[in-house]
């Protein structure tokens, strides 16, 4: 597998924090949870009202999307498996490249 | 000539590099290809610079792709506008013009070792690939290591961090190399073009401060006029303005510094998409992404040649 399937299962959600207190909640979460942000690329740049597009482990997608309900904080997934997307990114160049 | 390449796949380093050889090779009257140094493990920093050799002193637009590594439709677009450019000279005059009165220098990718790193090991890679003293985390972000309001808001002093400013402003060799080239250009590099992805947004200083740069209205109407050429493409609207308030406040950034280095016309485009795909837009998207913004960044550059 490519990248040795290190991103099987792992996904992508995006967070919309509306108030100040959501932000509180995002950026307390996401120095406990070892998540990689795709953007805004800082903890420091996170605002209410703006998406926040995080790629999280998937041994923690459980734990953040159970906070995030019960923080009452809007969130949907854009990538549901990340390991697909990027074999999808590479894989359709090889036929095409054995054509 | 039976070189075949497919503008419309991601590449490998090494693939883009074979790129570069057979277009210097192949268009000698248009093409130079040079290093303007080597990245922290060692590879050469290619430019390939393209123009009619009319004169010694033309203005000139760089434009580097690849600062940060996952962001692999950077690369794809600066191919793409080189062969833009070298297949139409002869069938589009605003591209012959633009290639008879100035030089375009374009860094395909920027940070090299990151660009190699995320086809080998790590997709989401996004910084570069030092090593810091006493941290295993490796990597500083080339577009915080800047020497403008260095480490400052907007970028983080801890190695560990996606925006580490680094140990001190040009610690990283690739940046340290294209500051030096631009600084020596400096007279003639007219306007500084970076390509990230993603937001569909095209920014222009300041980052690191809420403040309007002395030629707003110029740069905000070459800004718009751009925009609007690439929306004519498919109908992508993309937002344009200052970074501090478009986007957000970060120092050491690129365009910052250019600017303050004497280039009026500085801009880093976040190309598609608003997040759908995010980083890992599928290569079925690089043609109408490129399209849309090839004739951006012709706007940008006709407007080098328009008074303003």
């Amino acid at each position: 597998h490519l990248y040795n399937n290190r991103y099987a299962g792992d996904q992508v959600v995006r967070v919309t924090p509306h108030t100040t207190e959501d932000v509180r909640v995002v950026k307390r979460l996401f120095e406990n949870l070892k998540v990689d942000l795709w953007r805004p690329n800082s903890l420091t740049l996170i605002q209410a009202d703006s998406d926040v597009d995080v790629h999280i482990g998937h041994g923690d997608i459980r734990e953040l999307k159970g906070r995030l309900k019960g923080a009452h904080i809007y969130h949907r997934v854009l990538i549901s498996n990340l390991q697909k997307e990027i074999e999808k990114q590479l894989a359709v160049r090889s036929t095409r490249k054995r054509r | 000539s039976d070189f075949q390449y497919d503008y419309e796949v991601y590449h490998s380093l090494d693939e883009i590099k074979s790129w570069m050889f057979e277009m210097n090779r192949t268009h000698p009257h248009v093409v130079d290809m040079f290093s303007i140094g080597r990245s922290y493990e060692g590879r050469p920093l290619y430019i390939l610079q393209l123009g009619k050799r009319t004169h010694p002193y033309k203005k000139a637009v760089w434009m580097d792709c690849g600062v940060h590594a996952r962001e692999w439709i950077g690369p794809a677009f600066c191919q793409w506008f080189v062969k833009e450019a070298l297949n139409s000279y002869r069938t589009d005059p605003v591209m012959r013009r633009l290639m008879n009165h100035l030089n375009f220098y374009i860094m395909p990718v920027f940070n090299v070792d990151g660009y190699h790193y995320s086809w080998t090991t790590d997709r989401l890679w996004r910084k570069t690939r030092s090593r810091i003293a006493r941290y295993q985390c490796r990597g500083v972000d080339a577009n915080r290591n800047w020497k403008v309001k260095w480490c400052d808001e907007g970028a983080s002093s801890h190695p560990c961090d996606e925006t580490y400013c680094g140990p001190y402003p040009e610690s990283e060799p690739e940046v340290k190399a294209v500051a030096r080239f631009l600084r020596k250009q400096r007279k003639r590099v007219k306007a500084y073009i970076s390509i990230h992805a993603y937001a569909q947004m095209l920014l222009y200083p300041y980052s690191y401060k809420y403040a309007t740069i002395p030629n707003f209205t110029c740069v905000e109407s070459v800004a718009h006029n751009a925009v609007n050429a690439l929306y004519s493409a498919y109908g992508v609207r993309y937002r344009y303005g200052p970074a501090s308030t478009t986007l957000y406040v970060s120092s050491g950034s690129s365009i910052d510094w250019a600017y303050k280095n004497g280039i009026p016309y500085t801009f880093a485009f976040e190309l598609r998409d608003t997040g759908h795909y995010g980083f890992l837009l599928p290569e079925s998207l690089i043609n109408p992404t490129c399209t849309e913004t090839t004739r951006a960044v012709k706007t940008i550059a006709s407007g080098l040649l328009k008074k303003c």
